[in-house]
């Protein structure tokens, strides 16, 4: 018998509410 | 004020839709409200915060950086068809906090603060070591450049006599030397060609302003302008409702319809190569 391990739910990348996307560049 | 013990507020995501709704109205409402400069644009919502309002609607405290766009405010074009000043022309970014009003799913500012703040030195460096830097708009070499480009195009235009309404960026090439300035001009009386004193001509009760970019190169024995301007349609007085797009952008020639389209001057700030002509050099 092949017992699959267990695995953790699948954490996607944590997104920070903000700040929001850069559109342009930083200055 | 909306702030207290026992309020709570809600913090969206600084990109959800809602929030880049309230922030687009915030550069709505700079750009409509700059008294001279350039247009900003929309860089980053920094952090929102939406407080609940009694009897109803929400108030959206908001933080975001804009840049600045190569539009100047007296532009009519929309600042979405705006280029972003980039990082070689050293760029100017803003910082702002506003307070939105939404009420029956429409947003109202209630609170506006800006500063805006050229970038450093340092950076402009780091991705271009020959760019120039912004100079001073009240360098003697600037307003110099300014006053000899609009005196040029003045004694090449076949219309109104225009006036310098303001310099709006400059910056001293070391080499070859020269000075680069971009200037507003506003539409008087008097016609071009003719020598007038400025004094006696009269700004036009129906402003007509324009906008020029010109590049005073210093040569053996003299000097050399070179000088492209644009005029705006002139805007009508009264706030009738105007016809859906009378408000975009509508370049006028005023100069010899039949010169030739503006070749590159190879000066910073220059609309990229493939830009329509929108002006002719003098």
């Amino acid at each position: 018998t092949v017992v699959q391990p267990s695995v953790g739910a699948a954490a996607g990348p944590v997104v920070p509410p903000c700040p929001g996307r850069i559109r342009h560049f930083k200055v | 004020a909306p702030h207290g013990p026992g309020l709570i507020y809600r913090q969206p995501n600084c990109d959800d839709p809602e929030t880049e709704e309230a922030a687009l109205v915030a550069i709505d409402y700079i750009n409509q409200n700059l008294p001279w400069g350039y247009k900003h644009t929309l860089n980053q919502i920094d952090e929102v915060k939406v407080w609940p309002q009694q009897p109803s609607g929400e108030l959206f405290e908001i933080e975001i950086d804009t840049l600045e766009t190569t539009c100047h405010v007296l532009d009519p074009t929309p600042v979405a068809r705006c280029s972003v000043r980039q990082l070689k022309e050293h760029a100017v970014e803003g910082d702002c906090d506003f307070q939105l009003l939404k009420l029956d799913g429409k947003f109202s500012v209630v609170y506006a603060k800006c500063d805006s703040s050229p970038d450093s030195a340092e950076d402009v460096r780091k991705v271009c070591q020959d760019c120039p830097l912004l100079a001073p708009l009240n360098d003697t070499r600037v307003v110099h450049a300014a006053k000899a480009a609009l005196a040029a195009f003045n004694a090449q235009n076949n219309g109104s006599n225009f006036q310098l309404e303001e310099i709006s960026r400059a910056q001293l090439v070391p080499l070859p030397p020269s000075t680069y300035v971009e200037f507003t001009v506003s539409g008087t009386d008097c016609v071009a060609k003719e020598a007038t004193e400025a004094a006696k001509c009269n700004l036009l009760a129906e402003k007509q302003y324009g906008f020029c970019k010109a590049t005073l190169s210093e040569k053996l024995g003299g000097a050399e302008v070179a000088v492209t301007c644009m005029v705006f349609q002139t805007q009508p007085v009264s706030s009738q409702p105007q016809p859906e797009g009378a408000n975009e952008a509508v370049p006028t020639p005023v100069v010899d319809p039949d010169a030739p389209p503006s070749p590159p001057l190879g000066a910073p700030g220059l609309p990229p190569a493939g830009s329509p002509p929108d002006s002719h050099v003098l």
